[in-house]
């Protein structure tokens, strides 16, 4: 019994919010004006929830960064940390295959492995010494947040390209102590104004 | 290819492997 879990975890992964994808090396992909506005949404909308948040990890990547900047603005005091292991990537080959995106086969075993090995570090049910739930936040990239969902519901993974995730969306995921998982929301969008929504 | 997948629920998925 001593090593059994007794809380919950709540883990939201966001996605960045929109940015400049015209630059080459990832310090010139910053956010966009309509990224920033949209970044400042997600963060009001986290801070509305009246939850308090234990911790903030975000990918190293500077969207990512950017984004964390924005929300952590609505979240005083909570940590943040940055992680390697949440960057973009390109977890499996899809199925169905897509004509318009194919990285080359040795980005998958690359990308691959840091992004499992991403889903095998953070996502799990809590420690047995973890007393009381805890509420993460996890500031990351569409592809590691659909590969991830795949992963924690036991869906096939190679499936992950199916689904698709608006910028600064809340996808809130629930880890019950007997390692039961619940999708509670899947890519939340709707604090946004329409006109505000961005795929990008 | 990661994980069962198989249409049952693996109650020890986040204890079958090491965690990174």
């Amino acid at each position: 019994d001593n090593f059994k879990a007794r809380a919950t975890r709540h883990i939201f992964l966001i996605r960045h919010s929109q940015y400049n994808s015209d630059g080459c090396l990832d310090k010139d992909r910053t956010l966009t004006e309509l990224g920033r506005e949209q970044a400042e949404l997600t963060g009001c909308r986290l801070a509305s929830l009246g939850i308090k948040f234990d911790k903030i990890v975000h990918s190293s990547m500077t969207r990512a960064i950017e984004t964390t900047d924005i929300i952590s603005k609505y979240l005083p005091g909570v940590n943040r940390i940055s992680t390697d292991l949440l960057r973009e990537g390109a977890p499996i080959e899809p199925d169905p295959p897509v004509s318009e995106w194919k990285p080359e086969a040795r980005q998958y075993y690359e990308d691959g492995a840091r992004i499992e090995a991403a889903f095998r570090n953070f996502i799990h049910r809590a420690d047995a010494k973890q007393e009381e739930d805890s509420y993460e936040i996890f500031v990351c990239h569409a592809n590691v947040i659909r590969y991830i969902v795949c992963r924690a519901l036991q869906f096939p993974p190679e499936g992950w390209l199916r689904m698709s995730l608006n910028n600064g969306s809340i996808t809130h995921l629930v880890i019950r102590p007997s390692g039961r998982v619940a999708l509670r929301t899947l890519g939340d969008s709707g604090f946004m104004p329409p006109e505000k929504i961005t795929r990008t | 290819r990661p994980g069962p997948c198989n249409g049952v629920w693996d109650s020890n998925w986040d204890k079958r492997e090491p965690r990174s």
